[in-house]
């Protein structure tokens, strides 16, 4: 049996908006030590791995390995329904046919439950072995945001040059060009608006806007980005949560 | 022109 209880569903609201809008059909493994997601986007170039240990939980036990197939699109929709304060939590059989979402409100004596009908989702898996990155990039999750918003605008491809101590955001477009520049930064008073490079090679990758302006649903999730890159490799967009983290490894483009 | 990629050119199915 699943039994997992977030102290506020905000955490799983803002998991599942990130994710939602790239993947329609996830299987969600429930395992002692927490909860995890593989699935790739339609399209083979985006794929999520979102880890939720058993630490980002009040409580949390799960006797046996469980599947939750889940839609996204339906699961958001009841999860929306709830506040993001309640307290949320899952419960599923060994043998489920439906996950249940309970939420509590903290202050008041309401209680609101809905169940999900599970399905039988047949994903392939993808193995990611441990990847070599000749540069990582941790900046402020906002800014990085708003530089895909911006760039996007101007062109469906940005491209991402990162040279000793700056990295260079630009997109070239039909009607004009723009690019963003940032340098590190360290802010000893507020950490979370940094920005750390560490280099080992010079890089010079482009990637679709699209899909960058997905992973940037993330933003409400943690107020800094990890960013890993290697040459004609595809990157590593990291999200941390409390204890556990939302990746996205996105392929990028080049010529054959 | 440089062309989008496939995640299945990166990793192999498990």
């Amino acid at each position: 049996m699943l039994e997992g209880k977030f102290d506020e569903a905000s955490l799983l609201k803002k998991v599942i908006d990130a994710m939602k809008d790239s993947v329609k059909l996830c299987n969600f493994n429930c395992t002692e030590n927490g909860i995890s997601v593989q699935a790739i986007d339609d399209s083979r170039v985006l794929l999520i791995s979102l880890l939720i240990e058993a630490g980002s939980f009040e409580d949390y036990r799960c006797d046996r390995n469980i599947v939750l197939g889940l839609e996204m699109e339906s699961l958001n929709k009841i999860i929306k329904n709830g506040n993001a304060s309640d307290m949320l939590t899952l419960v599923a059989e060994d043998s489920p046919d439906a996950l249940n979402l309970i939420f509590e409100d903290k202050r008041r004596d309401r209680i609101a439950e809905y169940s999900l009908k599970l399905m039988d989702i047949d994903q392939d898996f993808l193995k990611i072995e441990d990847m070599k990155f000749d540069a990582v990039v941790n900046m402020p999750s906002a800014e990085f945001a708003k530089i895909c918003r911006d760039m996007k605008t101007l062109s469906e491809s940005l491209q991402i040059i990162i040279t000793k101590d700056s990295v260079k955001f630009n997109s070239e477009g039909d009607f004009g060009s723009g690019s963003v520049v940032i340098k590190s930064f360290t802010d000893l008073e507020k950490t979370e608006e940094s920005v750390r490079i560490t280099l080992e090679k010079p890089i010079n990758l482009t990637f679709g806007a699209k899909y960058l302006n997905d992973i940037i649903k993330s933003t409400p999730l943690a107020s800094q980005v990890t960013i890993k890159l290697c040459d004609k490799q595809p990157a590593l967009f990291e999200y941390q949560l409390p204890s556990g983290y939302l990746r996205f490894y996105l392929a990028p483009k080049f010529e054959d | 022109m440089s062309k989008q990629q496939t995640l299945g050119s990166f990793f192999s199915s498990a």
